[in-house]
């Protein structure tokens, strides 16, 4: 289960603070996946005091005061952000934290989909756990999403491994066309706790998502096995 | 089977000067989980002068558990204006029918009497096992223990209150997660502070609040 409470002690109204809160969790909590179960009990709340704010300071408002409203909801988007990452680090056995980025869909829905097939694909976590760049289990995943606004045109394509440390991506699929995997640096990357997967639709689109997921191991099935007795 | 990286490094120590102000925190054990040494309960208050302002995104399952019905009405109920939380973990409170829905307004109840108030307006989040009732008489006997008057309220804006607080959320969490911070808008500045937590079950849909069961109070 996700629990979580963010507090500030800024003034905000408390509708402009729901429309910021839903903004933030939609990109945020709502774009990861440890195990692709979700929870009878997840839940967010958000506090806004104006503790830190005189009186005569107004709350913030998402009508009256646009500007300052969305400096707030980026601060909290981006907050929100940090702390869903910390939910997926500590993913029950997880070894590896992984970026999926699904780049060029034609709208953020279908790239949001994509990358969450992908962030929830046994076959996909299981090869990422075992450090295998198994970019055939990642296309075959995206493909399978079905009512996209735009269909995947699979000869526009491409996948890459991006490693965290800043070196160099590995591309393993071009435009449809699989490159010669150097498997040697698939591995240096793969080996990494952090890397990233990105999928890029080479769509007519422009619209990007990120999803924030891990691997499956044994000992997530050893935790599991029985949590309730 | 290889050996997952150590996680520990991501538990940081937060400072006092990066949460946010008019908020007081603490963790304790109440009696839900087995193990005495493990935090079970967090209270969170706001003592703002100013009115606090609330919100909340929930589970869109269609089994939602008593807590999430619960904060969701009030905040209907509060037109958004709830000042406090009350957390339990090692039990879900889900799926546990009429009692559960009357355990987690116990839970709301008796938190906003902490602050003098009648009517239940505490949010309340619960997580662990699924179709267990909450052990309601050791949570109200701990949220009692906050009282102003009470000898061992621990209620505190201190880091260390927060971080209790922080622990009390954990199930199978290998570490407490908060961070905190400050920032600016229009050249005033304000702090932000989060804890959340989570290991398993994790793939949430969650959205606004929408009325959409008959609740009791």
């Amino acid at each position: 289960t996700l629990l979580g409470c963010i507090l500030t002690d800024a003034p905000v109204t408390p509708s402009s603070l729901q429309s910021a809160l839903t903004h933030a969790v939609d990109r945020s909590f709502n774009c990861i996946s440890v195990d692709g179960d979700m929870s009878t009990n997840d839940t967010i709340v958000a506090l806004a005091n104006g503790a830190a704010a005189p009186d005569d300071i107004p709350e913030i408002d998402e009508e009256t005061a646009p500007d300052a409203f969305l400096a707030f909801r980026t601060e909290l988007t981006n907050f929100a952000i940090d702390l869903a990452k910390l939910v997926v680090r500590d993913g029950e056995g997880a070894t590896k934290f992984v970026t999926v980025t699904v780049k060029n869909a034609a709208t953020y829905e279908d790239a949001h989909r994509i990358a969450s097939k992908v962030s929830t694909s046994a076959l996909v976590k299981t090869a990422l756990y075992g450090e295998d760049a198994n970019w055939g289990r990642i296309l075959s995943s995206s493909g399978s999403v079905q009512g996209l606004s735009v269909p995947i045109n699979p000869a526009r394509v491409s996948v890459s491994f991006i490693p965290s440390d800043g070196t160099a991506a590995l591309p393993v699929l071009v435009n449809g066309e699989p490159k010669i995997v150097d498997e040697v640096r698939a591995k240096e990357i793969l080996e990494l706790d952090d890397f990233e997967v990105c999928i890029d639709i080479g769509d007519f689109g422009s619209q990007q998502a990120k999803y924030w997921t891990c691997d499956l191991s044994y000992e997530y099935v050893r935790i599991n096995g029985d949590y309730r007795s | 089977m290889k050996t997952g990286p150590s996680k520990q490094h991501f538990a940081l120590p937060i400072s006092e000067a990066s949460l946010p102000k008019g908020f007081v925190a603490t963790g304790l054990h109440c009696g839900v989980k087995k193990d005495a040494t493990a935090n079970d309960l967090a209270i969170i208050i706001s003592e703002s002068p100013r009115e606090t302002s609330a919100a909340g995104c929930f589970t869109k399952n269609a089994f939602q558990a008593a807590p999430v019905c619960v904060s969701q009405e009030i905040l209907r109920r509060t037109n958004g204006r709830a000042r406090s939380l009350v957390v339990n973990s090692g039990c879900a409170n889900a799926v546990t029918g009429e009692q559960g829905l009357q355990d987690a307004w116990a839970m709301s109840q008796e938190t906003s009497h902490l602050y003098g108030a009648q009517e239940p307006s505490a949010l309340v989040m619960s997580t662990g096992v699924i179709g267990q009732k909450l052990p309601i008489s050791k949570i109200v006997t701990a949220i009692k223990s906050q009282a102003r008057s009470a000898a061992t309220r621990s209620l505190s804006p201190s880091a260390s209150a927060w971080q209790e607080a922080a622990k009390a959320f954990m199930t199978t969490d290998t570490f407490p997660k908060i961070r905190a911070r400050t920032f600016s808008i229009g050249g005033a500045d304000y702090r932000i502070a989060g804890i959340d937590k989570g290991a398993g079950m994790i793939h949430p849909i969650m959205g606004p609040p929408v009325a959409n069961r008959p609740l009791h109070a």
